[in-house]
């Protein structure tokens, strides 16, 4: 039994490092995919990583909900206060202006 | 005796870790056909419209929404800056993320819930690294697919 | 008090956060203990 669970701790042993491996390469690759220069956040020039109002309202009914949009630097910091007090949320960026915006219901 | 006590419990440490990371190696993997697709829909409605849409009805990722009823009142505090918001709500309220919004709008072929028609699942399979096609089949799959995997491997 | 706070646009977890912030806020807890409280509701504000 020893040496049978010594063999199974053997390959877990790889198949975690072959997750890590693997999760390491995916974070790189949708981290260059999504700040790739053309999909620089704020782009100079608008590219195709972008949701139309329309988009929104299909995940959202319209009718009912109303939606926020906030697009706000990379480390902006979002607190939500505890529930029991208030419904507050406060959005503190370091790295440049914060824009928020409803999105419009037709 | 107690040896394979030790082992077994760090046996089953590490089996809830490969669990873990195999939610997150699927998360990753949703996220990059998510928005490679979305791009690629972007592109191809661009192409037909002889354009992209008007400036002001897109939103560039990455972005957060916050959604809640039409009848909240939001009271909302400024710095002169825009550096800092501060939202007061009277109702409840939603936040999610860009990822979350594509996955709704169904940019990930419906892979996080395991429903996954065959071409979709050849369209999302060619939106990943060919190393990582075996990953997307498997979670299209009905079985846990990491023990495919680790099974085959 | 904060509660939870997340840094936007790190690369992971984040949805994960914001699941727990929305389980958080639609809980009823927070309303009863208002209204338990007899705690006046959040005064009438200006839409935003």
């Amino acid at each position: 039994r020893h040496r049978l669970l010594e063999k199974e701790l053997r390959e877990l042993q790889a198949a975690e490092r072959q997750l890590d491996d693997l999760i390491q390469m995916c974070t790189v690759q949708l981290r260059l995919l999504t700040e790739d220069p053309a999909n620089q956040q704020y782009p100079l020039v608008p590219t195709a990583a972008y949701v139309t109002c329309q988009d929104l309202r299909s995940v959202v009914d319209p009718s009912e909900q109303m939606v926020m949009v906030i697009k706000a630097p990379p480390e902006t910091q979002l607190q939500v206060s505890d529930p029991t007090e208030a419904f507050q949320v406060s959005v503190r960026s370091t790295q440049g202006p914060i824009d928020v915006f409803l999105c419009p219901e037709d | 005796a107690q040896e394979c006590q030790n082992l077994e419990t760090e046996k089953q440490k590490r089996i809830e870790r490969i669990k873990e990371k195999r939610a997150q190696l699927q998360e990753l993997l949703l996220q990059q056909i998510a928005f490679k697709n979305l791009v690629q829909r972007n592109q191809q409605n661009e192409q037909q419209n002889q354009g992209p849409p008007a400036l002001n009805s897109t939103i560039q990722l990455p972005f957060l929404i916050v959604n809640t009823s039409n009848r909240t009142v939001i009271d909302c505090s400024i710095s002169s800056d825009k550096f800092e918001y501060l939202f007061n709500f009277d109702n409840t309220f939603e936040i999610h993320d860009d990822s979350e919004v594509l996955k709704r709008m169904g940019m990930s072929f419906g892979l996080e819930a395991g429903k996954c028609s065959a071409d979709d699942l050849r369209t999302a399979k060619s939106l990943v690294p060919k190393a990582l096609e075996g990953y997307i089949t498997d979670m299209s799959a009905e079985f846990p697919w990491i023990n495919q995997r680790l099974l085959s491997s | 008090r904060s509660r939870i706070l997340v840094s936007i646009g790190e690369s992971f977890g984040a949805s994960e956060k914001f699941q727990r912030i929305n389980q958080l806020v639609c809980s009823s807890e927070g309303q009863l203990k208002r209204s338990a409280e007899g705690g006046a509701a959040p005064k009438p504000l200006k839409r935003l």
